[in-house]
């Protein structure tokens, strides 16, 4: 794993995290509850929770889909390439690409589109960045860059585990069950 | 666009096409060539920190690409060849964040061990 330089975290007193959506997204209850899994993952092995927020100005963490040239000076580029970012602790911002296919469930491996994304893969990803991980070289990690279409890896890998434990400690109710090996399902050819 | 399971995307978006995808068109390139699509590859790899900023970025199959090109090699577990070859190229066009792999000019992806494994063992040895 690797950390942000200066290894940015949030504070010890922002144990508890709120999140919210932007409203203009206009996002389903489907669609968030991805997200709410996505943070699940976290929060069982770290002694972080989140909370969504309908308060969109107040919450720690900003969810947004965005097409294009979306303000923070990282225009998104349309179908595939650059699918979402987010920002270092403390900021909080976490943008997804609006261009995307997004696969909200099901699936996402027996899809026949190439231009499928697996949205929680993404999140899970996306919300290590927002905790103070970087990218990892370990190909089964979370936490590794890319990610074909049509693939689903939202399992926290040991690599995963160990940074966010670095930065937060453990979870007291963890019982250490990361994968260590393989953990993403993933179709053959899956590349985009 | 939201998609409630895997089959309810239109057969239209199948045929959709990366900005990337120009990049398979490079592979086989090699240093000291001079290739057309060379300069938005250094602007992809600047994106993402491997190279310095500039705002001169040429068609050159320079030293700058080469070195960058075997950053990310080791980085993403490819054979550090610093050419575009096959396995590299297709690394490189597949979807992933947005966020630099090397921030600040600090790479800490990959110290180049080739077995992350051992490396851990060894800490834990410790």
């Amino acid at each position: 794993y690797t950390l942000f330089p200066g290894e940015p975290r949030w504070p010890q007193s922002k144990r508890d995290l709120t999140y919210a959506f932007n409203p203009d997204n206009n996002l389903s209850d489907e669609v968030k509850s991805v997200f709410a899994r996505a943070f699940d993952r976290w929060s069982t092995v770290t002694p972080l929770t989140f909370t969504v927020t309908t308060s969109a100005n107040s919450a720690d963490i900003k969810i947004g889909f965005y097409n294009g040239d979306h303000g923070d000076g990282e225009p998104f580029d349309g179908v595939l390439g650059t699918l979402a970012h987010a920002f270092s602790p403390p900021n909080g911002r976490f943008h997804l690409d609006g261009a995307e296919s997004w696969v909200v469930s099901g699936d996402v491996t027996k899809s026949t589109s190439n231009t499928a994304v697996d949205l929680e893969s993404v999140a899970v990803h996306e919300i290590g960045h927002l905790l103070g991980l970087g990218h990892s070289s370990v190909v089964e990690s979370i936490m590794y860059p890319s990610i074909s279409s049509r693939t689903k890896k939202v399992e926290l890998a040991s690599d995963d585990v160990e940074g966010i434990q670095y930065l937060y400690g453990a979870n007291p109710s963890y019982n250490g069950s990361a994968t260590t090996s393989a953990s993403r399902e993933t179709s053959d050819g899956g590349e985009a | 666009h939201f998609f409630p399971n895997e089959t309810s995307i239109p057969p239209l978006l199948n045929s959709t096409q990366c900005n990337w995808d120009s990049f398979r068109n490079l592979s086989g390139c090699h240093a000291g060539e001079k290739v057309d699509g060379l300069s938005n590859l250094k602007k992809y790899f600047q994106y993402f920190g491997y190279i310095n900023n500039t705002s001169n970025f040429t068609d050159d199959f320079d030293e700058a690409l080469k070195s960058a090109l075997e950053t990310y090699q080791k980085n993403f577990n490819l054979n550090v060849t610093g050419e575009l070859d096959d396995f590299t190229v297709q690394q490189i066009v597949r979807p992933r964040c947005g966020v630099a792999d090397i921030v600040n000019g600090t790479s800490t992806m990959n110290s180049g061990k080739s077995n992350t494994s051992s490396t851990r063992f060894h800490t834990v040895s410790h």
